[in-house]
């Protein structure tokens, strides 16, 4: 069971993931208080222990430092949510990828405008929608016949990608958009209503009107 | 501000990947 | 040990990585034969078994499909790959994911306009520069006093991070640049000459002088 301190600022979904790990597994994992992002995350004392300032990164309770949320989040989980076999922890690792390669990007293009934070591309947003379509239908085929991504229980899989969807699944994944991917819809509502996805993400509530771009 | 405008995103990777894919592509005909 | 056929096209420092592992652990690795990029990966065959059609793809010698290089690299390696201790494991992860959310933007950016593969911009050239010198400085502080990225041994994290350097010490990284990072380069020269890493991507030659646009 690990313990330590994680760095980060509120609402990151990437801290999440540490944080829900670390709920299966019973680690002491907490959150670093007073930490400021944009001012602590560039002081000499940070940047000594993760010199590249950036977030979340994470503390071990006997002093290593390690960043990298897939990194942090494996380290704070147990063999369960890593994967039993070394073929299970392949898929573990394939999932944590495909969300970092294939759904975080898109969903960045896509909700960023929508929130203002960054300028609006009707050609992004476009091919952003495409981009989220393909990798709901990769998943959707993947849970037809499947209640978790590995294996028959909750992994670091399921926490990843359930994660990075949930800023879509909030803002852009409305009732009409998210019909298609039924399995995806199953699943995703399963996990986020895991105790252990409560005690830190809280209530979940599904996106009901699309968020769209406001000049 | 929104820590997340301070986030170091790489937007434009749908960009880079599929002008990887097409130099691939027609490195192999 | 594992084995099974990997679909890549050549040249792929994507599947280096898997091949370099395979090297290391004896694994049996066959790169499939007649695979065309562009036609093989759109077929149903392949997209039955891989939705996503990119590459590489793996397919395990028991009919199991893997994607995403680290996940592959991962299944084909030994435990000295993957890690001793449980935070051994979570730095080859940390360091995998360095090399993709920090050296892979940034190589790209700078590269490909001289490759001609993308159209070129001196403004994203200049930032993926300065990316890449934060990347470099943060490996060479930590490489400081250490032979290997984790732990004493070769492990994934060198694998991995070193396939992604690959394009920039070929292209781009000429003896002025480098220069102020002697540590990574001396790591980087050790590692890229082990006879498991010259058994796939051949003998290496450092950049004498920097590529640039040539409109």
């Amino acid at each position: 069971m690990a313990s330590g301190t994680l760095y980060t600022y509120p609402e990151n979904f990437r801290a999440y993931k540490a944080l829900i790990a670390a709920q299966y597994a019973g680690g002491n994992v907490k959150i670093a208080p007073g930490f400021v992002f944009g001012e602590t995350n560039k002081t000499d004392a940070f940047l000594k222990k993760f010199p590249l300032g950036k977030v979340p990164a994470f503390e071990t309770e006997d002093g290593q430092y390690l960043t990298e949320s897939n990194a942090i989040a494996y380290y704070v989980a147990n063999s369960q949510l890593r994967g039993q076999s070394d073929l299970e922890k392949s898929q573990v690792l394939q999932w944590l990828g495909f969300a970092d390669s294939e759904i975080l990007p898109a969903s960045y293009a896509w909700v960023f405008p929508c929130l203002g934070i960054m300028q609006y591309s009707k050609q992004s947003t476009e091919r952003a929608k495409e981009d989220v379509k393909a990798s709901l239908q990769a998943l959707n085929i993947h849970l037809l016949p499947r209640t978790y991504l590995v294996g028959e229980r909750i992994t670091l899989a399921d926490i990843g990608v359930a994660c990075t969807l949930l800023q879509l699944y909030q803002y852009v994944l409305d009732a009409d958009f998210r019909k298609p991917y039924q399995n995806v819809n199953r699943w995703f509502t399963t996990v986020v209503n895991q105790p252990e996805f409560k005690a830190v993400i809280g209530e979940f509530k599904l996106c009901e009107k699309m968020a769209e771009f406001d000049p | 501000t929104s820590p997340l405008v301070h986030e170091k995103i790489w937007f434009e990777k749908g960009k880079y990947d599929e002008a990887e894919r097409q130099y691939y592509q027609n490195l192999a005909k």
